[in-house]
């Protein structure tokens, strides 16, 4: 994942749902691609990050993790 | 604001919706008005018209479901997804699904979702808008609380449902159709929300546009009062003075009845029923809030005019004696709200009970113990047990100028 201050797992599985979920991420299953996970979900954060019109730094830091647990709306804000 | 891969819409401007079932956080009158409120958003500001179904299949199918809800998306328990909805179309398409484990309210509070917000939101993807990064949009994807007693569509949210669906249709409304049930079953009587009718020959090519508050020449069609407001309507526009905000605040008729947009002759409230009653020409309507009750409009022969009135001036109602007083022309007529007749002796002249009224009556109002009778852009208030006149003043002195 792109520099993440040590936060606890689950934050990170909580922001990779939400840009599966909102976000078109697709987690590369195969452990061949991590670096390339980490990338993608770099670029997914810094592309959230612009919409909510946050800090664009592709790192997974507390104003983008509190966006990620407002609540909303089920529909993805973009889409390929 | 966005839309949709390949810009889905309707493709017709009569969209149908039908209630599915309902959320035990609210009563179902106010699930049905916020979800009526949200559709109205839409339909003022686009051709659109939107009429409830009540069984059948409609386009935007609505309900509340838990979890796994037989689509891909299940909702996640209190919290996070709120609700979601589908893109125009078949089958599911245009779709609102709203998330049974959260707490759905019908004033904005500080532990539920406001469900006429959330709803406008998703009817907004119902018709084909996606989400905007814009902060402060209604299809912005996080749900902000707002006090929504005056909400107003922003301009985003405008443009992006217009670039739909283009602007509503110019002609005004005509006057008043007749809200008779249609040949659908009485099951499925259609719920208008939008105010477009079929222009006549008789309607103006424009409408006139709102005049200032503090013009000195600003006249009144009708006044009334409203749950602790003041309402003054001139042609289809309402200037609302309230207790609960500062200053005057500018709306339009259709947004709190479309069907009525086109203005009023006279109109009063009976405060304990929580009832209005407009009057338009030789008819005449009574509203809960939003709704107007069924079975209007009725013609005023129904009072015990004869039929040689064709219309009423002005009305008002006497909340301690519980009479209602008509004026027509130089006359006027009293009428007891507890036996719904016509009181005996009536009509009489104004001038003959109300001293230094010897001129027509245009609005009428009841507060603060006295009446206050509206005539070209004088007012006049007068003490309602003696009535006497007490003092006068230009119509518009309510607004501060």
């Amino acid at each position: 994942l792109p520099v993440v201050p040590e936060k606890e797992k689950e934050d990170i599985q909580f922001a990779q749902k939400y840009l599966e979920n909102f976000y078109d991420f697709k987690e590369e299953k195969s452990a061949l691609f991590k670096s390339k996970n980490l990338n993608l979900m770099s670029e997914k954060i810094r592309e959230m990050q612009s919409f909510f019109g946050l800090e664009v730094t592709g790192e997974l830091n507390s104003q983008t993790l509190d966006m990620m647990k407002q609540p909303r709306c089920g529909i993805p804000d973009v889409r390929s | 604001y966005s839309t949709f891969p390949l810009n889905p819409k309707w493709k017709k401007e009569d969209v149908t919706y039908r209630i599915l079932n309902y959320t035990p956080d609210m009563l179902q009158d106010d699930v049905e008005e916020a979800i009526a409120k949200a559709f109205q958003l839409w339909s003022s500001v686009t051709p659109l018209r939107f009429t409830r179904l009540y069984s059948g299949e409609a386009d935007i199918m609505i309900s509340f479901a838990s979890g796994f809800h037989s689509d891909f998306y299940s909702f996640d328990g209190p919290g996070g997804t709120l609700a979601h909805a589908y893109a125009p179309g078949k089958g599911i398409g245009g779709d609102a699904h709203f998330d049974e484990d959260e707490n759905w309210t019908k004033f904005t509070t500080y532990n539920g979702y406001n469900l006429f917000l959330v709803a406008a939101h998703e009817l907004g993807h119902s018709l084909g808008l996606g989400h905007s990064n814009v902060f402060g949009a209604l299809m912005y994807p996080v749900y902000m609380a707002r006090d929504t007693r005056n909400y107003r569509l922003p301009q985003d949210d405008i443009d992006g449902i217009q670039s739909l669906y283009g602007p509503p249709r110019k002609s005004p409304a005509k006057a008043f159709p007749s809200q008779e049930p249609t040949e659908m079953t009485p099951t499925e009587a259609p719920t208008e929300t939008s105010p477009h009718e079929e222009p006549t020959e008789m309607t103006p090519s424009k409408p006139p546009t709102r005049a200032d508050d503090c013009d000195p020449h600003l006249t009144f069609d009708a006044i009334t009062t409203l749950r602790g407001e003041i309402l003054f309507f001139k042609d289809s526009y309402v200037w609302r003075k309230s207790p609960h905000f500062t200053g005057i605040e500018h709306d339009t008729i259709s947004s709190f009845w479309p069907s009525l947009a086109a203005g009023f002759d006279a109109a009063y409230e009976i405060d304990k029923k929580d009832q209005v009653i407009f009057f338009k020409d030789d008819q005449y309507w009574a509203v809960n809030g939003y709704n107007i009750q069924p079975g209007f409009p009725k013609p005023i022969q129904n009072l015990g005019f004869s039929k040689s009135v064709r219309k009423i001036d002005a009305a008002v109602h006497d909340q301690t004696t519980k009479k209602t007083y008509f004026f027509v022309g130089h006359r006027y007529w009293s009428f007891n709200e507890n036996t719904q007749s016509m009181e005996r002796g009536y009509p009489r002249k104004i001038a003959a009970d109300f001293h230094g009224i010897d001129h027509t009556v245009d609005a009428a109002l009841q507060k603060n113990g006295h009446f206050y009778f509206f005539h070209g852009s004088k007012q006049y208030e007068v003490d309602v047990k003696t009535k006497k006149l007490i003092r006068t003043m230009q119509s518009n002195s309510w607004f501060d100028c």
